[in-house]
């Protein structure tokens, strides 16, 4: 009951490349979902392989990531998910 | 302490369409929006509230049956949760079940299949939801263009009078809405009266004389117009809904990144922001109607949108994305009693306000800033009105009816006792 308050949005896409069918592909187009945390800090995505047949998701399967931090970058145009890699500090900052 | 709880309220839920919070009530320096401000003023805002997907069914679904996209298993438009995923309970039909008469107008649930051709009635609601008959104009050629023709444009600033049925569809909504509060106020029954706007969804038609409360010359364009060096192509949305308007399709835009000329970049913005002051005023026409309902003593208001809308930041128009300016919305609370003094039936809290003759008010120090979710907008309701808050969902749960994988917000309102918010601004 002491969590931090967070929020929770997701976007499906058919692929990793944009296509016309890329705003609002249909359930058996989707291939990969985006999974948003967002904290008072930060936003974190995470685009995982996703097969609509069972509508699961294989977290070892990444086709990208956003990492934005709310303080220093409030548009969330300096994407520093890549930085979080092989254990830099800046993963302890946000989940 | 004491819960901020009051039996029996009744609820108008008010929800528009691509609403970003691009209002006075939440620091926008440019957008005329006095009436959601005054409205914001007597109410619990929060700061920081987050849609599930930015998209309307699938946000719509997500909040009005209390889960997550995961749990209705709907990211597009084409399958009915009661058949696809389970056969929950919404929050409109929760409180039809707790002797509440409930009322859908205009679009609340995203209508078509993913609403069974019926917008879930008559599990939601108690009549036959009503839809603007001028709906059906909406996407056809009715935008007079330079050529003197009519188009189906993106920018749509129109005279009414001109249009099919000399409406437009969130005239008629109000209308209707108006017309039930009149109703309720003589059957004295408990209701949930859901009303959805259209607007500012594209296209941008609205009454034109909206446009002049933001010239040409004050609009700004996004203040970061490129698509960003490090964005992971996959997180980019190519916004197709706007390529398709005749007058942005005879740019010939390159896909998918091909900028909108600024200029016309500009003229979206300025009809963005024009369409969100149309929609305030019917806001508050519609308020004011409760206060002549002499109903706004006992009625909770909720305002709110689906999610919100890109205006060329990151090089990015339309919703359909994981960026803030497509997940954040707005969300107020105005609960008799918890956000303002306990007052008397025929106490006006809602005077309508002429955007053309004031101003917003801007900024809300001292608001709740806590990241929440619309998910919780069920148990929130259902707390608010003394009924029993749908427990958490366990996981999965596509076999339980009733549960809630949002959490009640109450904790974040004043306790009881007619306490007013605090707001920290004339």
């Amino acid at each position: 009951r002491k969590e931090t308050p967070v929020a929770f949005s997701q976007y499906p896409r058919p692929g990793d490349i944009p296509a016309p069918n890329s705003d609002l592909p249909l359930l058996q187009d989707i291939r990969v979902m985006g999974y948003s945390i967002r904290t008072d800090d930060c936003r974190c995505t995470v685009w995982f392989g996703f097969n609509p047949n069972n509508f699961t998701v294989d977290v070892k399967d990444i086709h990208g990531g956003e990492l934005y931090f709310e303080k220093s970058d409030p548009n969330e145009d300096h994407n520093r998910y890549n930085e979080t890699l092989h254990g830099s500090p800046l993963s302890k900052r946000c989940p | 302490a004491q819960r901020p709880v009051r039996e029996g309220l009744n609820v108008l839920f008010v929800v528009a369409d691509d609403l970003r919070p691009a209002l006075g009530s939440y620091g926008d320096p440019l957008v005329r929006s006095p009436n959601i401000d005054q409205l914001a003023s007597r109410s619990v805002v929060f700061q920081n509230a987050f849609a599930q997907q930015a998209v309307c069914a699938p946000s719509r679904v997500s909040f009005l049956t209390g889960r997550r996209p995961d749990s209705t298993r709907l990211y597009d438009f084409n399958s009915y949760w009661r058949t696809h995923a389970g056969n929950y309970t919404t929050l409109p039909q929760y409180f039809k079940e707790n002797g509440y008469i409930t009322m859908s107008v205009g679009k609340v649930f995203h209508p078509g299949i993913s609403s069974n051709h019926s917008d879930d009635y008559p599990y939601s609601w108690s009549l036959p939801a009503f839809h603007p008959s001028s709906e059906k104009y909406e996407n056809t050629k009715v935008c007079r263009g330079r050529d003197g023709k009519l188009h189906a444009n993106l920018i749509c600033p129109v005279n009414v009078a001109e249009m099919p049925e000399a409406t437009l569809p969130d005239i008629q909504s109000t209308e209707e809405a108006i017309r039930l509060l009149k109703s309720l106020q003589r059957i004295k029954r408990k209701f949930f009266l859901a009303v959805g706007y259209h607007k500012p969804h594209i296209p941008f038609r609205y009454p034109r004389k909206f446009l002049k409360l933001y010239p040409l010359e004050n609009v700004t364009l996004a203040p970061d117009p490129a698509v960003p060096k490090k964005l992971p192509s996959v997180a980019y949305n190519p916004w197709m809904d706007l390529r398709r308007r005749e007058d942005v399709a005879a740019f010939n835009l390159s896909f998918p990144y091909g900028p909108i000329p600024e200029h016309f970049q500009r003229k979206i913005r300025q009809s963005y922001f024009a369409s969100v002051s149309y929609v305030d005023t019917l806001v508050g026409k519609l308020l004011n109607a409760l206060d002549e309902a002499e109903l706004s003593h006992n009625t909770v208001v909720v305002f709110t949108a689906d999610h919100g809308w890109s205006l060329g930041e990151h090089g990015e128009w339309a919703k359909y994305s994981n960026f803030d300016v497509a997940t954040r919305v707005p969300l107020m609370f105005y609960v008799p009693g918890v956000t303002t003094p306990i007052s008397d039936p025929g106490q006006k809290f809602f005077p309508f306000i002429d955007p053309f003759a004031q101003d917003s008010c801007s900024g809300l120090p001292g608001k709740p800033k806590e990241m929440v979710e619309l998910v919780s907008l069920f148990p929130t309701l259902a707390e608010l009105v003394g009924l029993a808050v749908p427990p958490v969902c366990p996981q999965p749960s596509f076999h339980v009816p009733l549960c809630s994988e949002g959490k009640s917000l109450v904790q974040y309102f004043p306790s009881s006792g007619g306490g007013q918010v605090n707001h920290g601004f004339k």
